[in-house]
């Protein structure tokens, strides 16, 4: 997926690195210092629909298809999250303990269309 | 509001990038505590002291590379001795209600160097609702070969903490006559080192969430 370029239109992953400084939680938050929140966004145009994901011939074979009998769907494909990785994070809790958890689906490494 | 008429991420949609990045942060803090299941950000009215805390991580380190499923907890004891020239303290933690998920318990103290002879630690689970005040329910031993830090194990099961969020140990100690009988100690300064980066601290290994768990079960 290509990351967000100013002059890309098409769905692409937009990066953004936050720092919980500025947050103001770095007084909780131990470990790491920011995260990468990334999101998809950008145009999904029709013949990109479904892609990466499904296989490129199954994909042709519909696309051919609504083609041929000029069909169109109705609805529009999203640019959306297709990878994305755990965050571990160590912070302190509200007694002072601290805590080590890996929080599951957290960061977005790659977007396609749906 | 701007963009109701469209979603974000099906194309087209440009926000100026001050308003972007306040989006992003607002993003950020929900998915931060969603991901935490946490209702807002807490507030440690008692942080523990940085030297203490590093000391725990730096102790904690090694072990903490491999991929952690579930969560790691360190919880700082308050010691309160009975007497300072005793051989017992009394620790209580406020670890987080998590009874059911608790896999592995260790406790970590530092034996200060001045006990001479062989010295054995014994814990006690103390104040247990379930049993007479002031009642002592045998967790662990530990011989100790030498001052400095030790590691008693102890059994998951004999930690459900009580009161909520309230868990009290008991540490004595004696000295084994080598047949297996205890005399108490000779009299010395004070068992434990509790001070600065020294502070017991329960390490705890919970078993990681159910997805879901937060939910009531549909019976």
């Amino acid at each position: 997926t290509p990351t967000c370029e100013p002059e890309t239109p098409l769905c692409c992953r937009r990066d953004h690195y936050v720092d919980f400084q500025e947050l103001g939680w770095r007084d909780w938050i131990l470990q790491p210092e920011g995260y990468q929140l990334n999101y998809c966004s950008g145009q999904c145009p029709p013949h990109l629909a479904g892609s990466p994901g499904i296989a490129a011939s199954f994909h042709s074979a519909v696309f051919s298809l609504l083609k041929a009998n000029n069909l169109w769907p109705t609805g529009t494909s999203c640019c959306v999250p297709t990878a994305r990785r755990p965050l571990s994070l160590l912070y302190l809790d509200r007694n002072g303990n601290v805590v080590k958890t890996d929080v599951p689906d957290m960061v977005v490494e790659a977007c396609g269309c749906s | 509001p701007a963009a109701a008429s469209q979603c974000p991420s099906c194309g087209g949609l440009t926000l100026p990038p001050q308003v972007e990045r306040a989006l992003v942060l607002e993003l950020a803090k929900q998915q931060i505590l969603e991901g935490l299941h946490l209702p807002g950000r807490p507030h440690i009215p008692r942080p523990p002291p940085r030297a203490a805390l590093s000391r725990a991580l730096r102790r904690l380190q090694p072990r903490s590379a491999e991929p952690a499923r579930g969560e790691e907890l360190i919880s700082f004891a308050e010691v309160a001795d009975s007497a300072p020239a005793a051989c017992s303290s009394v620790l209580t933690f406020r670890p987080p209600p998590a009874p059911a998920r608790l896999l592995r318990a260790r406790l970590w103290l530092h034996v200060a160097p001045t006990r001479p002879g062989a010295l054995r630690l014994r814990l006690f689970r103390w104040g247990a609702r379930r049993r007479p005040p002031g009642s002592r329910a045998l967790l662990a031993e530990h011989p100790v070969r030498g001052p400095g830090w030790q590691a008693l194990a102890l059994p998951p099961s004999g930690l459900r903490a009580e009161a909520p969020g309230v868990l009290k140990l008991r540490v004595d100690c004696d000295a084994p006559d080598g047949n297996g009988t205890a005399r108490p100690p000779p009299p010395a300064p004070r068992l434990l080192d509790t001070a600065g980066e020294r502070r017991p601290f329960l390490e705890l290994k919970l078993r990681p969430r159910e997805p879901g768990a937060g939910r009531a079960r549909r019976r």
